[in-house]
């Protein structure tokens, strides 16, 4: 009874009931069994004189990134069509994961702000997923939403990079997704809008879902990049909600989920309502 | 019919700031509000699109009224269509486009109000539907970010999410109708109840 699981189909997810955080996925028909620990952290923003985080650059402190909860309350909805798992990271940070019936990935739902600043603190929050596998440096993002490239930790091939900035120099721009494999599983996420992406450890994948800075970075825009919501004369930080998608594959056989489950988010199904009686609308 | 205007505000927001969100605030909501004319725009069209399309009638299909409305927060559970109470000897029409060029199965959801809803398909089957909670994070969203945009604070907030799976053709279109259970002598759909919470 120390473990949760959810998934009314083939995947199944399974959280640790004491503290209500993600610890596996399986699935059923591929066999794919894969420990994966999801959570959200943040990086506080650098606010050294020689260069601020802000709109055009991405500069934490150089610490380590904040863990928001090591455990968490959830919720636990069960059905035939989907399961959901809602979990409450913190006042301003919550996620449900559902696991639709006939789907075989996971949809993680965040929902993340106003990033609080009271302690005049920028904050850059990223979801990080950690599996056990030996990636070796080598991740893969995909290029302005079409193939995926192979990305070395700290290494590119065409010039000897020299590295400042250990985390920053590693991120890269999202808008499709992310994988990392061990040539035995494949782990990958898809995102629903640009991101930015990496894998500071091996077996790890993180994604930046939202920042709320202090300062300007002094290239241009000459505004801190802080967007408040205005409802009459009280302002807040932006709260964001979106969704990124969790899938595990044998080796090589997710690129056909990543290409075709990739398009179904760019493009989903339009729906329109009208309210009219059926036979009427038949006989239309 | 046309989407000039998003078409402007694409072209506006090929500018350096705008692609890579590096302008000021005030420019960012006027590229925001820009966008978000060509969006309502080309909801109008598209709505028009689909009432000639699913309006089987021959000759020039009717441009003038449309029959749909869609929902542009559904995200944050703010839908007028599928919150307004179904009338007697009417039922709320869904229906589903699907843009890309191969069969889709989805399982969508939409607010409402009620638990005491059945779906049928466009053959008149019942369809397996699941009701969950909407839970408080989301009509906390709605209340503040419906004010914010759209300026206007609705009264109620819709009970449930009403879940229920659609097949779609490739570039095709499918409709599936949502009526009161009790007026059809059914039994409304699975309401899911939470574990214990923990």
């Amino acid at each position: 009874n120390e473990t949760v699981e959810i998934g009314p189909g083939n995947l199944k997810a399974s959280f640790s009931s004491s503290t209500g955080q993600l610890k596996r996925l399986y699935n059923s028909i591929t066999g794919v069994d894969i420990p994966v620990q999801q959570s959200y952290l943040w990086y506080s923003s650098s606010s050294d004189l020689d260069q601020d985080s802000g709109a055009y650059i991405f500069r934490p402190d150089g610490s380590p990134p904040v863990i928001v909860a090591r455990s968490v309350p959830i919720k636990v909805m069960r059905g035939p069509l989907v399961d959901e798992i809602h979990q409450q990271f913190n006042s301003w940070i919550s996620q449900v994961i559902r696991i639709y019936k006939d789907k075989e990935h996971a949809e993680l739902e965040f929902t993340i702000g106003p990033i609080p600043t009271e302690d005049s603190v920028g904050k850059e929050v990223i979801t990080k997923m950690t599996a056990n596998m030996a990636t070796d440096k080598v991740f893969y993002t995909d290029s302005n939403g079409r193939d995926f490239l192979k990305r070395v930790r700290d290494y590119r091939a065409d010039w000897d990079l020299q590295v400042t900035q250990p985390v920053a120099g590693n991120y890269y721009p999202i808008n499709l997704g992310m994988y990392i494999t061990d040539n035995k599983s494949e782990l990958s996420v898809l995102v629903d809008r640009a991101t930015g992406g990496a894998s500071i450890k091996d077996g790890e994948i993180e994604l930046m879902l939202h920042r709320r800075l202090i300062n300007d970075d002094g290239r241009g825009v000459g505004e801190a990049l802080d967007e408040p919501v205005c409802v009459g004369s009280t302002c807040e930080g932006l709260t964001v909600r979106g969704n990124y998608y969790l899938g595990i594959h044998k080796n090589t056989d997710g690129s056909r989920w990543r290409r075709t489950t990739g398009q179904e988010i760019y493009s989903p199904l339009i729906l329109a309502f009208a309210h009219e009686n059926q036979e009427q609308w038949k006989a239309l | 019919f046309n989407t000039f205007s998003l078409g402007d505000a694409l072209g506006v927001t090929q500018h350096h700031d705008a692609v890579t969100g590096t302008a000021k605030q005030h420019t960012t909501d006027d590229y925001a509000k820009r966008l978000a004319i060509g969006a309502s725009e080309s909801e109008v069209v598209v709505n028009s699109a689909l009432s000639c399309l699913v309006n089987s009638k021959s000759g020039p299909c009717s441009t003038t009224s449309s029959l749909f409305n869609q929902c542009q927060l559904l995200n944050i559970s703010y839908c007028p269509p599928t919150e307004e109470d179904i009338a007697e000897g009417k039922n709320l029409v869904v229906v589903a486009y699907n843009p890309l060029g191969w069969n889709r199965t989805d399982i969508i959801k939409i607010p409402v109000n009620d638990a005491d809803l059945i779906v049928k398909d466009s053959m008149g089957n019942l369809i397996e539907a699941q009701f969950i909670e909407l839970d408080n994070i989301t009509s906390n969203l709605r209340k503040l970010y419906v004010k914010a945009y759209l300026g206007i604070s609705p009264k109620q907030t819709p009970n449930y999410w009403l879940f229920f799976r659609v097949s779609v053709s490739p570039l095709g279109w499918n409709t599936y109708f949502i009526s009161k259970a009790s007026q059809e002598g059914s039994s409304a759909g699975y309401v899911t109840k939470m574990d214990i919470p923990q």
